[in-house]
């Protein structure tokens, strides 16, 4: 069986970067990796690709190009991309390309198709509902990690993501392995995450640096893990990533690895 | 006639604290203000309230509280405050308080009753759909300002504001009014919201620094205009509301000090 994580936090918190960078990092270990943005800012794995800009499946869709080669890309190391979209700000719910996307996903039988070992949505947190609910029900995820920082309106956003997971737990088997802090300096960060962690009854699973070489490293189109692989932080990425896999262990059948 | 003003912009980025200062400033020229909080954190007009916790619109309906007086609450100087609250996350949609809210105000009849010289929303612009989206709809809105930063983020969820403006100016009568600079103090900050704004097509009608006073006065329940009268941040607060006044004419009718 699959591994199905999803990373959930604000918009801006650092997700996509943390999704990248363990992807990868799962890669370079030798698992087959599927990473799903949903997202309607469709970037949540450009530096897998370098920068090439992919179609989003709700395009695809629209477009009639019902090819799973058209909605899927490889990236580094063969990682599996894929972009949800989303419809114009304005024009019916965010969240719908989310909604199509996984539809299209499911009727195409990716996951016999594709054969990933582990699938990772990264999903965007202001709000839960509609569409950006839908990786939280109906069994498409089975562990959520929530990123935050210690800013207000990000602990704010992962204590409602929390209320959201814990309430559908029943209806999917969606459950809440853990917070990922992805730092952002702010005064007695790790006092203040640790604070808000325990109100919501999880743990803090990772600490992650604020690291400028996460910007070098965009600026030439690329993972931390694959741009600057000796790197401290590239070191971090590593540890996360072995970290989730620990804390994701308990399915049924043969996994890569355990 | 009445003024009719939304402030959108990303979670986070100071839409409430401008919002509820413009309220105070506008109050003390003696205008008549209504100031309704579009946000499920539902706290846009605690600082005129003095930290005081007020029934969202929607936890009213839910209750069978009918009343308006359980809906509108007066703060600083006669500024009449609501908030429209919002579901549980992940239980529908979280734009769904802003539409009950609506829908229940309108019922009540709140214009003939509370008499207000000026409106002003203050709505989430992370996502703008399905309630978020309804102040801009149906004539409720008639100028729109976006609050921003330099922050990527910010800047994206402006573009994203705008873009819904626009295409729903047929619909309604709202319009783009300008940008709000919320500084973040960033590098090369008003570069950066310059060439956004330009991108969009509009104009950044004033920027507003960072202010530790902001802070102090919050700590105190107040806002600057209330707290720190003489503080350079209050003036400027006056200022931004004079320039809002000044952009928001033209309407037929009489209108408070025009
Ligand atoms: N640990 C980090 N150190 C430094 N910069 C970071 C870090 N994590 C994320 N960033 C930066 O923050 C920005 C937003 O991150 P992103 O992953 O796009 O957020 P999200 O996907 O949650 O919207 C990116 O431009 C990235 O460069
Ligand atoms: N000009 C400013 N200077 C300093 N702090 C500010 C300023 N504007 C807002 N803040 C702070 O930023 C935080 C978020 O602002 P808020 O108005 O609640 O955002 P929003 O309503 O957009 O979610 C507040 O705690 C406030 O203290
Ligand atoms: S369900 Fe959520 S994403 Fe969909 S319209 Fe409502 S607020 Fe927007
Ligand atoms: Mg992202
Ligand atoms: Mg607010």
């Amino acid at each position: 069986p699959v591994r199905r994580i999803a990373l959930y936090g604000k918009g801006g918190i650092g997700k996509s970067t943390t999704a990248a960078n363990i992807s990868a990092a799962l890669a370079d270990l030798g698992y087959r990796v599927l990473q799903i943005g949903c997202d309607p800012k469709a970037d949540s794995t450009k530096m897998l690709l370098h920068d090439a800009s992919i179609k989003t499946i709700l395009d695809c869709v629209k477009e009639g190009n019902t090819e799973l080669s058209g909605m899927i890309h490889e990236g580094y190391k063969g990682i599996m991309c894929a972009e949800c979209g989303g419809p114009r700000p304005g024009t019916g719910c965010a969240g719908r390309g989310i909604i199509v996307a996984f539809e299209t996903l499911e009727a195409k039988d990716v996951i016999r198709v594709c054969q990933p070992d582990v699938i990772i949505y990264d999903v965007l947190g202001d709000v839960v509902c509609g569409g950006f609910a839908m990786p939280i029900r109906h069994g498409y995820t089975r562990d959520v990690f929530i990123v935050t920082s210690g800013e207000l309106m990000a602990l704010y956003a992962a204590n409602n993501i929390a209320i959201a997971v814990n309430d559908m737990s029943s209806k999917g088997y969606a459950r809440l392995g853990g917070i990922i802090q992805n730092s952002r300096d702010i005064e007695c960060e790790n006092d203040v995450v640790d604070a808000a962690t325990e109100e919501i009854g999880t743990d803090v699973i990772f600490r992650m640096p604020r690291d400028k070489i996460v910007q070098t490293c965009e600026s030439n189109k690329m993972t931390v893990v694959e741009g600057a692989p000796d790197s401290v932080q590239a070191g971090l990425y590593r540890e996360l990533a072995k970290k989730i896999l620990s804390l994701t262990k308990g399915y049924a059948g043969g996994m890569k690895g355990e």
